[in-house]
């Protein structure tokens, strides 16, 4: 699986996501990433991309749970994502990518491994594989 | 700030132990990814060409598990997936099992601008395919031999595995990641 996350210069954000699906999965099966809302989602307050065990992203609607919990409970984005990764995902589940409206960025992933990268405007920049 | 961008190309358990020009190639490749997309956002651009030329870029590349480089499905398919979402409209576009098209994200947001539906499956995305300006590529262009030799792999391991069907070794979870 494959994700972009983005801010633009006026403010809009996007969220994208693409992928060959999990290794021998059976026919018929749909993973997370076209479920709007669980491995996929934007709004304008965050834009999240996910990837990992697809059955339990759907299960948990993380994305939207991440903006959810950033919008009632005013957190910010690296703690709506503590929140998604630590608490309401298990160990070994998956990882997220998030860029929030004021063009901040989080990655994070309780996989062991997430192939990842992010830059901004003011030359900050991020490249990883492993936790 | 005025733009950012993230991208990920899967999350999953990959062994620290990675041979070191395979280390090499994955971290070229998602700087490469990287400046894509910057590139767009600091020209002005709009963050959906940024992400959809930065997805387009990993579909591309047979290093990550998406467009060319996709894992295999039980029946020795690749069958794709791909979803775009605009936070500003709430508007988006959603793919599933798809064949023959080369970048699914840029169907997905094809879906998106140029339908009124949200989300469409197999033979009914292949069609809208048909009526938009998307390129077709004929199936055997997503197989990489590294991925059918995983599908195999996979396949022997299903055969040997206790009945539980939830993995419990790393190893054994490392199947179940998109």
């Amino acid at each position: 699986t494959v994700g972009a996350v983005a801010r633009d210069k006026d403010g809009n954000l996007a969220a994208a996501t693409s992928t060959g699906g999990m290794t021998n999965k059976r026919y018929g099966r749909v993973g997370d990433v076209p479920i709007i809302g669980s491995g996929t989602y934007a709004n304008d307050l965050v834009a999240v991309s996910a990837t990992g065990w697809g059955e339990k992203i759907m299960l948990n609607v993380s994305a939207h749970t991440l903006a959810a919990y950033m919008e009632y409970k005013e957190t910010s984005l690296q703690q709506s994502m503590d929140y998604l990764v630590d608490e309401v995902l298990e160990p070994g589940d998956a990882g997220f990518i998030a860029v929030d409206k004021y063009g901040n960025f989080s990655m994070k992933t309780n996989t062991g491994s997430m192939f990842r990268a992010a830059t901004d405007s003011e030359g900050n920049k991020e490249i990883g594989i492993w936790e | 700030k005025e733009w950012a961008i993230a991208l990920h190309g899967g999350a999953g358990y990959v062994s620290k132990d990675m041979p070191e020009d395979r280390k090499q190639a994955y971290m070229e490749s998602l700087e490469e990814a990287l400046a894509i997309g910057s590139d767009i956002l600091a020209n002005g651009g709009s963050a959906l060409d940024a992400i959809e030329r930065t997805v387009n870029y990993l579909e591309d590349n047979e290093l990550f598990n998406a467009g060319k480089g996709a894992v295999f499905t039980s029946e020795g398919k690749n069958e794709l997936d791909a979803a775009i979402m605009d936070g500003s409209t709430l508007n988006a576009g959603a793919i599933t099992g798809v064949t023959t098209v080369k970048n699914p994200i840029s169907l997905a947001r094809k879906v998106m601008t140029e339908s009124k539906h949200v989300f469409f499956a197999t033979d009914g995305a292949e069609t809208f395919a048909d009526q938009v300006d998307v390129e077709r590529v004929d199936p055997s262009y997503f197989y990489t031999e590294r991925r059918y030799q995983s599908l195999q792999r996979a396949q022997e391991q299903e055969k040997e595995e206790s009945s539980n069907l939830l993995p419990e070794t790393n190893e054994e979870k490392a199947w179940k990641y998109g």
